[in-house]
């Protein structure tokens, strides 16, 4: 009784199907947004819970896309982090996704809606924890706008638009922001700001740096906020209408609503994109069984939340890793990359003790990033071990099935992991 | 550095308090 005990608390079993989207499944709206003032609703952006499947935008990238846009990503916050970056950000043509000086964006597909403007025009924004800048696509578009959903903001229609001067603090803290400084529109006091943000895939966004009115909910109203009113914009981020930066950096929307919020925002993000989830400013409705490590801070990008990941646990065994596979590199958390990355030994441990615990499964060949495969054709339901990360202060995380597995189709499922390629990442 | 990613978040409540400096996680954060 003991063993059976003990193998219920160290695996799941688990039905397949509970990893995919039922057709006939309704919207399951989160009770934590709908509830709490500060909430708004976070949905998959190609999910059936989307404001955003009813038009063009409706067929999500294949999940050799996400990867590749994932790994671009991750490159990206590689070469922050590293002080070998060039001092110019270079244009890219080719299909291979180089990771180049920009910001972290990729294959993000977490989605919130906020009002902008006066009258308030709804807008869905793609949320990241790992960039500053907030921007939207802005009338007139310039140079170009790439396809969103929702009619695309007209500054001109609405009453609590400002520019920002180039002589003002916001537009020094571009350069912090977005890697490169505000650029003048001309010479005398007045001249607007003009931000310029690239992210890893080449997709970009530029145009006036000018301040807003927020509303998230009625009683949750924020004039003056600091945003991007872009009129040259394209990049993979069709169907938005732009991007809520959620970094720790002076521009990002926690910190110009500090006076609120105090910084502090909390999420929690659907396993299904039958469901929602939440994102919630300040610390209404937040769980008592939250349990915190400290935040550190990452060198050369203090945009980032780091975390300090200290272990890794399998079907209830710790796994044996030096501290310094962890601690040497440093650790953070983003919203925006999808699969977990690890120091090669780490993932290694991990990998090994995960092939054991399946290896009652037949094994399937590698996708893309993901080495650890398996085929379950004809299994209804599979027993995984269960996976937990230790962070200090003894936080342990324990994942979900769905942060365990990553099923490129339904009979194909691989180990949601992904090794760094050296053990200084 | 390694990178906690979202797919590992998922159903979790994340809690991010900048003014403390701390990041709080929960089991069913969505319900």
């Amino acid at each position: 009784a003991r063993e059976k005990q003990k193998r219920e608390l160290d695996f799941h079993t688990i039905r397949l199907s509970s990893l995919f989207p039922s057709s006939s499944a309704p919207r399951v709206l989160s009770t934590r947004a709908s509830n709490t003032k500060s909430s708004l609703h976070v949905t998959h952006r190609h999910g059936t819970c989307s404001r955003l499947t009813n038009g063009k935008a409706t067929s999500p990238p294949d999940h050799a896309e996400i990867l590749k846009l994932d790994q671009a990503r991750v490159n990206t916050i590689h070469s922050k982090l590293s002080k070998k970056l060039p001092d110019l950000i270079r244009q890219s043509t080719s299909t291979d996704l180089p990771a180049e000086d920009g910001s972290a964006y990729g294959s993000a597909n977490y989605v919130v809606t906020v009002g902008i403007g006066t009258p308030e025009h709804d807008q869905s924004l793609m949320f990241d924890t790992g960039s500053d800048l907030t921007w939207i696509q802005c009338e007139p578009c310039v140079v170009s706008c790439y396809y969103q959903e929702e009619p695309i903001f007209n500054p001109s229609s609405s009453s609590s638009y400002r520019n920002v001067s180039c002589q003002s603090a916001e537009c020094s803290s571009l350069s912090s922001a977005t890697g490169r400084a505000g650029i003048c529109t001309g010479s005398s006091p007045r001249s607007k700001c003009i931000y310029i943000i690239q992210y890893g895939d080449s997709s970009y966004s530029a145009g006036l740096l000018a301040k807003e009115k927020f509303t998230l909910t009625s009683s949750n109203v924020f004039d003056g906020v600091n945003f991007g009113c872009g009129g040259n914009n394209q990049g993979t981020f069709l169907g938005v209408a732009g991007l809520l930066g959620l970094g720790r950096g002076e521009l990002s929307f926690p910190s110009q609503t500090a006076a609120a919020y105090n910084k502090i925002f909390s999420y929690c993000l659907p396993s299904s994109s039958s469901y929602t989830g939440h994102l919630t400013f300040g610390s209404a409705g937040i769980s008592s069984s939250v349990k915190f490590t400290p935040m550190s801070t990452i060198k050369n990008s203090p945009s980032f939340y780091g975390l300090d990941m200290i272990g890794i646990s399998v079907g209830g065994q710790k796994l044996e890793i030096p501290p310094t596979v962890f601690s040497t590199p440093g650790a953070l958390i983003d919203s925006g990359t999808v699969v977990s990355r690890l120091p090669p030994k780490a993932y290694a441990a991990l990998r090994s003790a995960f092939k054991a615990e399946m290896s009652q499964y037949p094994t399937a060949a590698g996708f893309l990033i993901l080495d650890t495969c398996f085929d379950f054709t004809g299994f209804e339901t599979v027993t995984l071990p269960r996976v937990s990360f230790t962070f200090s202060g003894s936080v342990v995380v324990d994942l979900e099935p769905t942060g365990i597995l990553y099923s490129p189709t339904t009979s194909y499922y691989c180990l949601a992991f992904a090794g760094n390629d050296d053990d200084g990442k | 550095a390694a990178i906690f990613g979202s797919a590992q978040q998922q159903t979790l409540e994340v809690v991010y308090d900048g003014v403390g400096g701390r990041v709080g996680f929960a089991p069913n954060g969505c319900n």
